[in-house]
């Protein structure tokens, strides 16, 4: 992280949004600005009061171009999305959005909500991290609303500032949410074996799962893998006592706990056609040496010996895999089967018999 | 050292990377050193700060991962001199 000191001289601070953007209603940007907001309270001492007129510490506006007395200038759609200045009188504090953006309360366009995070950061003092899973890295990067979006890099840094709130247990960054093992409704972004473990993939954590003796162990995915992003999207474990990470167009090989030089590489290095902008699940059938990719309602073959696709694909996954009608959430091989897991169903299935064997509750490896 | 042109695809990298550089990785002078010299960086050596920023290959070119990473949508504060 980097700072820009000296900070706020008080804990009590104003915030005013002095216009609104038409891409969304009054009361959802109010929401996401308060949200924004609360994401920075959550763990320093500050206090934000929301006025409706005057000079607030904290001037929140929407403007194209050169905007109002402003001296840094947007640029159209894309490129430059907000900026802020850090803590002082005058521009100090302010956030500027680029009306010439699409901001949303979702995945589509730019999520309000986490701009204005980021730039809340800087209204703190906080300049741009290095770290690719802070908020406060300068390039956009969606993460579900639901998921607390400070990482353990952007808490210290502003509590490096302020500290922590008054009454947190104690000084170390407060590691905001992590997930419940044993919640009923939790789905999973990627699950792989990896040796006689099988990783289940959610947000920024993993819970390591040794089926043999029903322990199962909740950690960050930066514990191991500090260069891998959150919210991986497939993940399968190959012939080479390798790991694949997949999100988005991209993937990385992992080996023991290192990242393969070289990696991330674009998945077209793997043979996939341009269209393919992203996996959903992926898992290599250890008998075959073949890894299956899911894609939507298709599926392609990957030859792991000759390290190419194999031809006649995609195919559509309900005929070679009858019983998976819907898209692949993820999907793993464990002493032979295969279990595909869509929203809260989990499927195992026999890859020799070609046959739905039991459907059984998502959380099953658990032991909830 | 410039960098050279032939490194470029077409102009519009070209002023993608200028522009870039300029709003991001020019390390704005303090007017108020008196006497301060002019210590405008070389694009090499911004591109070499920008790369290692985003933990890219730092070769002072406008390879095509860099190329991409600045295309990317972002905040418009500098990542350095701040």
């Amino acid at each position: 992280y980097g700072v820009t000191l000296p900070g706020w001289k008080k804990t009590k601070l104003t915030y005013r949004i002095v216009n609104y953007t038409p891409d969304m209603s009054k009361e959802d940007v109010d929401n996401a600005i308060q949200k924004a907001l609360k994401v920075w309270s959550t763990v320093t001492p500050l206090i934000f009061t929301r006025i409706h007129e005057g000079i607030a510490d904290i001037m929140i506006a929407f403007g194209t171009k050169a905007h109002g007395h402003c001296p840094r200038y947007f640029d159209g759609p894309l490129g430059v999305l907000a900026h802020a200045f850090p803590p002082g009188n005058g521009f100090g504090g302010d956030a500027h959005f680029d009306e010439d953006e699409d901001w949303t309360t979702g995945s589509a366009g730019f999520n309000l909500f986490l701009v204005a995070a980021h730039e809340f950061g800087h209204a703190l003092g906080l300049s741009h991290s290095n770290d690719q899973r802070a908020l406060m890295f300068p390039n956009y990067a969606y993460v579900s609303p639901s998921e607390f979006p400070l990482s353990p890099d952007d808490i210290s840094g502003v509590q490096s500032i302020y500290g922590s709130q008054p009454n947190a247990p104690d000084k170390r960054p407060a590691t905001p949410t992590s997930p419940k093992t044993c919640d009923s409704q939790m789905s999973f972004d990627a699950i792989t074996t990896l040796r006689r473990e099988v990783i289940f993939l959610k947000g920024r954590h993993l819970w390591r799962v040794y089926p043999d003796n029903s322990q199962v162990e909740l950690e960050l995915i930066s514990t191991f893998w500090p260069n891998l992003p959150s919210s991986i999207q497939a993940a399968y474990e190959n012939t080479k006592d390798q790991i694949l990470f997949f999100k988005g167009n991209k993937f990385w090989v992992i080996s023991g706990y290192q990242v393969l030089p070289g990696y991330p590489k674009n998945i077209s290095t793997l043979g996939f056609p341009k269209g393919v902008k992203k996996i959903d699940a992926a898992v290599c059938n250890k008998n075959t040496g073949k890894t299956d990719f899911f894609v939507g309602d298709k599926y392609w073959r990957y030859d792991e010996n000759s390290q190419s696709m194999e031809t006649g694909y995609p195919r559509r996954t309900v005929d070679d895999f009858p019983g998976i009608r819907q898209k692949v959430d993820a999907v793993f091989q464990q002493k032979g089967f295969f279990y595909f897991f869509h929203g809260s169903k989990q499927w195992e299935f026999d890859p020799t018999t070609k046959k739905v064997i039991r459907e059984i509750k998502r959380n099953s490896w658990f032991n909830c | 050292l410039p960098v050279h042109p032939e490194n470029y695809n077409n102009e519009e990298d070209e002023k993608l990377v200028e522009d870039y550089l300029n709003k991001f990785y020019a390390v704005e002078p303090d007017p108020n050193q008196l006497g301060w010299k002019i210590n405008a960086e070389s694009t090499a050596e911004k591109l070499q700060k920008m790369q290692k920023f985003f933990g890219l290959k730092v070769t002072g070119k406008p390879d095509s991962e860099t190329l991409e990473m600045m295309k990317k949508p972002r905040c418009g504060v500098p990542d350095v001199g701040l």
